[in-house]
């Protein structure tokens, strides 16, 4: 069975991915000459649910600013449809031929084709989540580098003031992926990343406090050490969010898992 | 094998009105 890697996604397929298996295991038993009963309407409903998801994915992809949704989603959507068309097919033909083979597999292939397409959709959907959270680290990262322009206290309350949102807004994002992640390793390793940064950021503020008092002070002593000291506590802030970057593109999701 | 597939597609058709609120309702 393929892992989901949020429970989101988990909670929308699994139940189907499990129905399908078990269904998978009746077909391959049915040589036994069981008649498939009439699947129209049931399957006319998920054509009209299909159409309805088609619908609202192009109109998503169309209006997106993210490059990589709109190719992706189209080409996932297409797969649903198409799958959609098949079963279509199968229920056709199974309604004047309730013993075929063929119609069998086609059916199947549908279900599976569904759920492989939704599977692509969904994933697409989630990675342009992560695209965000990961667009909101790299605001955080450039700001951080500003620490070095800081030489006044005036300049100090303007750098917290303008770095606390991003930062605020950065830790609840990550805090609310890991949240919604199913590999436990994941879950920890960003909420690792994401507490050091939270103790880092007092730290931060206080070398930046110190360097100021430092260059401000007649002989201007230990200058480079305070410069240097600062520097450390930004690449370690940096470093960190770098990782949680790294992090959040991991994915324990094989599409070859359908198949 | 009735009850199987027609609970099946039931899901599935749920599934894909889910994901289309699902898309509807995300951030843009």
């Amino acid at each position: 069975m393929p892992v989901f890697h949020t429970k989101l996604i988990e909670s929308i397929l699994d139940p189907v991915a499990q129905q399908i298996s078990q269904l998978v295991i009746l077909h391959e038993q049915a040589e036994d000459g069981a008649a498939m009963p009439d699947l129209t309407q049931p399957v006319s409903a998920v054509a009209k649910a299909v159409g309805n998801l088609v619908q609202v994915g192009r109109q998503t992809s169309a209006t997106s600013t993210d490059k990589v949704l709109q190719e992706e989603m189209p080409v996932a959507l297409d797969r649903v449809e198409n799958a959609s068309i098949s079963l279509i097919q199968a229920a056709k033909t199974l309604r004047q031929e309730p013993l075929s083979r063929s119609a069998r597999d086609i059916l199947i292939n549908g279900a599976r084709g569904i759920l492989g397409g939704t599977s692509a959709l969904l994933l697409s959907l989630d990675q342009a989540e992560v695209r965000k959270i990961i667009r909101i680290c790299k605001g955080v990262q450039e700001y951080l580098a500003v620490a070095e322009v800081v030489e006044g206290m005036e300049d100090l309350i303007v750098y917290v003031k303008n770095l606390t949102p991003g930062m605020t807004q950065m830790v609840k994002m990550v805090d609310g992926r890991q949240a919604e992640l199913t590999h436990q390793v994941h879950r920890n390793m960003l909420i690792a990343s994401k507490d050091k940064i939270k103790n880092l950021l007092p730290v931060l503020i206080s070398s930046i406090k110190i360097f100021v008092t430092t260059i401000q002070s007649p002989g201007k002593r230990g200058l480079d050490e305070a410069a240097s000291n600062r520097l450390y506590v930004v690449s370690q802030m940096y470093l960190e969010i770098e990782e949680i970057i790294r992090v959040l593109q991991l994915t324990t999701y094989d599409e070859d898992d359908w198949n | 094998i009735r009850v199987g597939w027609e609970q099946l597609l039931t899901a599935i058709q749920r599934n894909i009105s889910e994901i289309s609120n699902q898309i509807l309702t995300r951030d843009s």
